[in-house]
């Protein structure tokens, strides 16, 4: 564990958190894309599987508990209790384009070819590519809450901190993962131009609208 | 590649 890491997991924990509050406080999750959720939810079921099978840490079981229920309490707040206020017509997103691809490159272009691993490599390549319906949401309504701003300010800012991890351990710790390092540099990309439009427009007070 | 089961990172 270095510092990298842990301020990745903070602001990672930070954006669920924020994510929650804001749909509870608001009661309402207009703005935020289910199927980005839908996703997130996938992501951590088919990564932490090793839940069963290993122990690491109290931290990493622990974070592992928390992320998988947040991701489920979040989905079923957008699909059932927070319903009516999901705003579908704006998330058109096709899921099937990004599951099918990202589950055959996952059996393609794994570590090892074991259930696991497979299930793990498919958890990395698509995160890295979850937040696009959300991004694509936005492109459509060219516009986000602040607070929705904050929620992707730090989902983004998580992995970014990762990759400094990866360089901290690369040089100290001898440790290196491919597939992570690539998946995670094409999931910080991914980010960047709401990142632009988030340091030079909420920054200074002003709400997320993008340039038409 | 460090690449086997269990992962440490989340």
């Amino acid at each position: 564990m270095n510092i990298f890491r842990l301020i990745g997991d903070m602001s990672h924990l930070l954006a669920i958190v924020l994510l929650l509050l804001k749909m509870w406080k608001t009661r309402s999750c207009a703005g935020i894309s289910g199927k980005s959720q839908i996703l997130f939810a996938l992501v951590f079921a088919t990564r932490y599987l090793d839940l069963f099978t290993a122990f690491i840490s109290a931290y990493n079981s622990t974070m592992k508990l928390f992320f998988i229920s947040t991701s489920l309490v979040t989905v079923y707040l957008m699909y059932f209790k927070f319903r009516a206020t999901y705003d579908a017509n704006h998330d058109t997103f096709r899921l099937e384009f990004l599951v099918v691809p990202v589950g055959g490159l996952a059996f393609l272009v794994n570590h090892n070819f074991s259930p696991l691993e497979i299930l793990w490599t498919f958890s990395i390549y698509l995160e890295s590519v979850a937040i696009l319906p959300q991004l694509f949401m936005m492109s459509k309504t060219g516009e986000a809450e602040t607070i929705t701003s904050h929620y992707l300010f730090a989902l983004g800012s998580y992995r970014a901190l990762y990759i400094l991890n990866w360089v901290f351990r690369y040089y100290f710790e001898g440790f290196f993962d491919l597939i992570a390092v690539v998946a995670g540099c094409v999931q910080t990309i991914l980010y960047c131009d709401f990142f632009y439009l988030y340091i030079t427009k909420v920054l200074k007070g002003k709400k997320l609208s993008l340039p038409a | 590649c460090n690449s086997s089961h269990p992962k440490d990172e989340l």
